[in-house]
């Protein structure tokens, strides 16, 4: 579970992180 | 067969790209076309191929050529970029979803981020504060898919080198493609594939929007790294 390819783990952490964003924002 | 993809873009994605300063995915303006192929480019193509648009797509996703250990011709996650329909100021976003897969949807995200933090981020709860909408949840799924062959709207496209414009729910509940079905049931009303020279550019928006050759041949501009 841990093996997240790299291009995925970017992606997946600029969303979390928008999101994140978002709500704190909201 | 290859041990190795054949045909990976000159700069894929690379340890040094992660993490990266969140002003970087702000960005508004394009990359120059003869800007060089890198993960951080690819994001702002997207992002201009969204936010240019005249039409409202949710999302686009790039999904990156190359080969698997057997030689099988592979479409994997590339990048992508989601517009929220909350940053739009539009009405609430769709969601079908029972309280119990809402709470599911939530641990998973919950999961995932105490997972790419590397650290116990029990305590963070805003990235789980307000409820994952469908369309949200159809693109972190996405992260996890590969087309083999041909497989799916993005192999299709890629293997028939001709974009895939699926407009309306129906056409879409009635694709041959899992993926186009799995959209619609996800709320989106407008898949389309574009084929690039390393991979597919798709894009999915809640709204029906019909084929624009605008569209694809932005598509075409943007993602032409061979230039």
């Amino acid at each position: 579970h841990t093996a997240i390819p790299q291009a995925r783990k970017a992606s997946l952490a600029r969303f979390l992180g928008k999101r994140k964003e978002r709500v704190i924002n909201s | 067969p290859a041990a190795q993809p054949l045909h990976q873009p000159q700069s894929s994605a690379s340890t040094s790209d992660y993490p990266r300063p969140p002003a970087a995915a702000q960005s508004q303006a394009p990359p120059p076309v003869s800007a060089p192929f890198n993960q951080e480019t690819l994001m702002q193509r997207l992002q201009a191929l969204i936010e240019g648009a005249r039409e409202s797509w949710t999302y686009a996703i790039f999904w990156q050529s190359s080969y698997d250990m057997s030689g099988a011709s592979v479409l994997g996650w590339g990048e992508g970029f989601y517009k929220d329909e909350r940053d739009k100021g539009k009405v609430k976003p769709k969601t079908t979803t029972s309280l119990v897969e809402q709470e599911y949807r939530k641990k998973v995200l919950r999961d995932l981020n105490s997972l790419i933090s590397g650290a116990d981020t029990s305590a963070d709860d805003a990235v789980v504060d307000q409820e994952v909408t469908d369309t949200e949840w159809f693109f972190l799924v996405s992260m996890t898919q590969n087309f083999v062959n041909g497989g799916g709207l993005p192999g299709q496209a890629f293997f028939q080198s001709n974009p895939v414009w699926v407009a309306g729910p129906d056409r879409l509940a009635a694709s041959s493609c899992e993926r186009a079905r799995q959209g619609q049931v996800f709320g989106l009303q407008t898949m389309v594939c574009v084929p690039t020279a390393n991979g597919v550019v798709e894009l999915g928006s809640t709204e029906l929007i019909f084929q624009t050759s605008d569209l694809v041949n932005k598509v075409r501009v943007l993602f032409d790294f061979n230039n």
